[in-house]
């Protein structure tokens, strides 16, 4: 999958399997991964499960939220509710477009997982002193290394963008379909790190309905990035130079 | 991925120290830790291994609810950032709910933002 991390490292990674995105005393996230198409070592993510922490604060009970990509979202934790805690301190909501959202008032944390065609993502914003806490005070109980959301993929597990996607689209056909926006609830043009990445996965799987899910997931990415953290974009568009490092030998 | 040789040893260290389940004591929070210190060594074969992900995240939630770093050392751990109670708060019961103002997470915050989707 591709991950923005914590602090903003952009990274398309292999990650195959079960990963922790997140992992403090309050939430648990985890993430299964499984292979995209034969012959890449490209994933996407197809299990999400969220741990409100419930035994480590009196705000809340004890919450779990499992998302799998071959059925629809579940709009509850599984336990049937959608509220925990005195006043509803955390609260689960369910959207359009496949989205539903949890707010955990009493860490000021939003969650958001979402359906893209056959595959989930997941967005989060919490306070920096909570990304922070990941790695504190529980010494050898601690330990942020595995959290991708904090230390990103570990290098073995990164992909190059360039290099290692696909061909089964060439650069300007992946570009132009990247630049089709064909999400219905976001018109917003794709840029920066969000555009490359549309580019890389229609460029590895080829101009299928895959490829519509895939453009239109890297919308819904960039369209949670707008709302929860609209000042790491730099509407910076990716000229075919920086995308094609033969484009120079080949004009 | 060699995690279920670490979970044999911890097996084995719980029973010969007679431990019958996790409990907040330091017998139980050294055999956590030397649990923890073998699950390491086998990190990098494990990535992306469930059990070994979950059995990581499992302990180090222990450590943190049974105030193990505390009963280790023997010192009061510092640099908590001022969030909800956490592990030094027992856990709430359906008679004893939380004071409002412990459950509002007071401040000005700088957010983060994390986000995986694709590929």
């Amino acid at each position: 999958p591709h991950l923005k991390t914590f602090k903003n490292e952009y990274q398309t990674c292999r990650v195959r399997g079960a990963w922790p995105l997140i992992d403090n005393p309050y939430i648990g996230v985890q993430v299964t991964n499984e292979p995209v198409v034969d012959g890449s070592p490209a994933t996407a993510t197809t299990k999400v499960t969220i741990i409100i922490r419930g035994r480590s604060t009196p705000c809340a009970d004890e919450k779990t939220y499992e998302a799998a990509s071959d059925a629809s979202l579940p709009a509850t934790f599984i336990d049937g509710t959608q509220r925990s805690g005195p006043d509803a301190s955390v609260v689960l909501t369910v959207h359009e477009q496949q989205r539903i959202e949890i707010y955990v008032r009493y860490i000021e944390t939003t969650l958001i997982v979402r359906q893209a065609g056959r595959y989930l993502a997941f967005s989060a914003r919490m306070p920096e002193e909570l990304v922070n806490f990941s790695g504190g005070a529980d010494g050898d109980f601690s330990d942020s290394s595995l959290q991708l959301c904090v230390r990103g993929c570990p290098a073995s597990e990164r992909l190059d963008p360039i290099s290692e996607r696909g061909h089964k689209l060439p650069w300007n056909k992946a570009m132009e379909r990247c630049r089709r926006s064909d999400s219905n609830e976001v018109t917003n043009n794709l840029t920066d790190h969000y555009l490359d990445w549309c580019v890389f996965d229609v460029m590895t799987t080829g101009d299928g309905a895959s490829a519509n899910d895939f453009a239109a997931a890297a919308h819904s990415a960039q369209a949670d990035v707008l709302r929860l953290d609209p000042s790491s974009l730099k509407n910076k568009t990716t000229t075919h130079r920086e995308q094609n490092p033969y484009y120079s030998h080949a004009s | 991925c060699k995690v279920d040789k670490c979970s044999r040893e911890y097996e084995r260290l719980m029973d010969e120290r007679d431990i019958p389940s996790p409990e907040p004591s330091t017998e139980f929070c050294q055999v956590a830790r030397d649990y923890l210190s073998c699950l390491r060594g086998t990190a990098r074969s494990c990535r992306g291994n469930l059990n070994y992900h979950s059995t990581m995240s499992t302990l180090g939630r222990l450590g943190s609810e049974f105030n193990c770093p505390r009963l280790l050392t023997n010192i009061t751990s510092a640099g908590h950032v001022p969030l909800p109670s956490s592990s030094s708060a027992p856990p709430r019961t359906t008679n004893t709910p939380a004071p409002k103002r412990e459950c509002t997470y007071q401040g000005r915050h700088r957010f983060k933002h994390c986000g995986l989707f694709g590929d």
